[in-house]
């Protein structure tokens, strides 16, 4: 079912 | 120092509640605003992240902005030992290392204080980027719970898709298949008891359940939800909290390599 991308690969650090 | 004091206070405990199993240790940033939050859940797979208006609280004072370094399951169960109808009070020094919560019974004969030790927790912030949405869709939020909880008894995942016909909610698991297709109403009593859906253009994602059926935690602040579907982006989930803020939750898809 794909694989899991983590929340950071989308938001970057501020 | 810091002073806020909720007259429902019942919604501190329903918010705790509501992120307490995502997040463990996290910073409260306290300002003359409000209090904020944003943190990443343990497995760096979603963002948490809420919003509480100074001007919901009946009394909020912040002298200067604060960080509460807070374990949420030791403010969880500190707050279990206040009323439902409980007034909640929070105090804290500006260079002080506690939390106090002073929870006040509506007729005002029971009083509780407990101080709460804060921690130094490092976080860091990342910046939301304004999304264009593919796909919004606004519904109560006991429907969500049912989507998620009952997909969650077919498979892992699931498959979001927004279409003309409607947001269709797919599971597949050893067991066999399900779908799940609201379509929009416009014929209940109750204007927030409608499903609402504004479609840009179609998409289709594909997210785990478990981390969906966690957001449902956030269930009884809020008797809708809107959930926001765009390309290739994480998913968000977000509860409005009545005259007081929000809490919004990211999640990140999953994508075929």
């Amino acid at each position: 079912a794909g694989a899991q991308k983590g929340i950071m690969s989308f938001f970057g650090k501020k | 120092m810091f002073e806020a004091r909720l007259i429902q206070g019942s919604l501190l405990k329903k918010l705790v509640d509501a992120i307490k199993e995502l997040c463990t240790e996290v910073n409260w940033d306290i300002s003359n605003s409000g209090i904020n939050m944003q943190s990443m859940d343990g497995s760096h797979v979603c963002l948490v992240a809420f919003n509480l208006r100074a001007d919901g609280f009946d009394h909020f004072r912040c002298d200067r902005p604060l960080t509460l370094g807070i374990n949420l399951g030791n403010l969880a169960k500190i707050l279990k030992c206040s009323g439902s109808n409980d007034i909640i009070t929070m105090k804290a020094d500006d260079n002080g290392d506690t939390l106090t919560l002073m929870f006040e019974s509506e007729k005002q004969d029971r009083i509780t204080d407990v101080d709460l030790k804060l921690m130094s927790i490092e976080s860091e912030h990342l910046g939301i980027p304004d999304q264009d949405y593919s796909a919004e869709t606004s519904m109560p939020s006991s429907e969500y719970q049912r989507i998620v909880r009952d997909l969650s008894s077919i498979g892992d995942t699931v498959n979001i898709s927004a279409t003309k016909e409607g947001i269709k909610f797919s599971a597949m698991g050893d067991i066999g298949t399900a779908n799940i297709t609201l379509r929009q109403t416009s014929s209940a009593d109750k204007e927030e008891e409608n499903v609402k859906i504004e479609m840009k253009e179609p998409v289709l994602l594909t997210f785990a359940l478990r981390y969906l059926n966690n957001f449902a935690k956030a269930t009884p602040l809020s008797s809708t939800v809107q959930v926001f579907l765009t390309k290739d982006l994480p998913v968000q989930v977000n509860y409005n909290i009545q005259d007081l803020g929000y809490v919004k939750y990211y999640l990140a898809p999953k994508i075929e390599e």
